[in-house]
C-alpha cells in the first residue's frame, strides 16, 4: 500500500457516496447512467471472483470489494426501483454490446492466465476502463450536468488518476509491473481528458457545467 | 509456468 493507491481508493469510495447523496438528498437519478452503473457491477463481480476462492490479500482489501459489490447493487437498485421514475432511458441510450464485446475479447487475448478467474480479471479490467463511456454520452446528449453529477465523475477519475503514479511508486520500490491493468488504466484514465478539462475551467470556478456549442 | 500477479489492487 502507498499513499497513490490509499488515496486512489479514497477517492473511489469518495466517489460512491457522493452518486448515493446525490440520489437520495434529489431523490432522483435523473442524468446518471444506469448502463455505466451495471457496467461496474459486472466489473466488480467477475474481478472479486477471488474473493469466493479463498484468495486472501487482507483485511483492507476484502472490506473495500465487498464495499464495491454492495454499493454498485444498491445503485442499481436505486435506479431500477426506488427513483425509476426519474430514470430517462431515452437518454441513457449508449449501446453496451459495443464495449462488452470487445472487452471479452481482450480479456481471451491478454490474460495471465487461460483460466477463469484469470480471463474474467482480465475482462473486468478491460470494462472498467471503458465503463464511463455511457455516462459521458449522457453528458455529451445533454451537453450539461448538475454540479454534484460532474462531481461524481471527477472523483472517480481522481481515482484512476492516482492509479498511475501508484504503479510508478511500485515498479520503483517492488520492481512490479502488471502490464494489463497499466494499459487499461492509462487509457482509462484518458477518456477523463475532455471531461476534465471542462470541469477545472468551469464547474470549478463556480459555473455550471456545459460544453461548448 | 508464467507467475500469475497477485490481483492485490482494487
Amino acid at each position: 500500500m502507498n499513499i497513490f493507491r490509499l488515496f486512489g481508493d479514497l477517492a473511489h469510495l469518495a466517489s460512491i457516496f457522493i452518486l448515493l447523496h446525490k440520489v437520495q438528498t434529489s431523490r432522483s437519478c435523473r442524468g446518471i447512467s444506469f448502463k455505466t452503473q451495471a457496467l461496474y457491477v459486472a466489473v466488480f463481480m467477475t474481478r472479486y471472483l477471488d474473493l469466493f476462492l479463498g484468495t486472501w490479500v487482507s483485511f483492507y482489501n476484502t472490506l473495500m470489494k465487498l464495499f464495491f459489490i454492495g454499493s454498485s447493487c444498491y445503485i442499481l437498485y436505486l435506479i431500477r426501483f426506488q427513483f425509476r421514475t426519474t430514470y430517462d432511458p431515452n437518454l441513457d441510450t449508449f449501446r453496451v454490446e459495443y464495449l462488452l464485446v470487445p472487452s471479452f475479447i481482450l480479456g481471451l487475448i491478454f490474460n495471465y492466465e487461460f483460466t477463469l478467474t484469470e480471463v474474467m480479471w482480465s475482462f473486468s479490467i478491460f470494462l472498467e476502463a471503458v465503463a464511463i463511456f455511457p455516462q459521458l454520452f449522457i453528458l455529451q446528449r445533454t451537453g450539461e450536468a448538475e454540479a454534484i453529477t460532474t462531481h461524481y465523475i471527477a472523483a472517480l477519475g481522481i481515482y484512476r488518476g492516482l492509479y498511475i503514479p501508484n504503479w510508478i511508486y511500485r515498479y520503483y520500490s517492488e520492481g512490479s509491473v502488471d502490464p494489463i491493468a497499466v494499459v487499461a488504466g492509462i487509457v482509462q484514465t484518458g477518456l477523463y481528458a475532455d471531461f476534465f478539462y471542462v470541469y477545472f475551467t468551469k464547474v470549478l470556478q463556480g459555473q455550471r457545467f456545459e460544453l461548448p456549442a | 509456468k508464467e507467475q500469475v500477479p497477485l490481483h492485490d489492487e482494487l
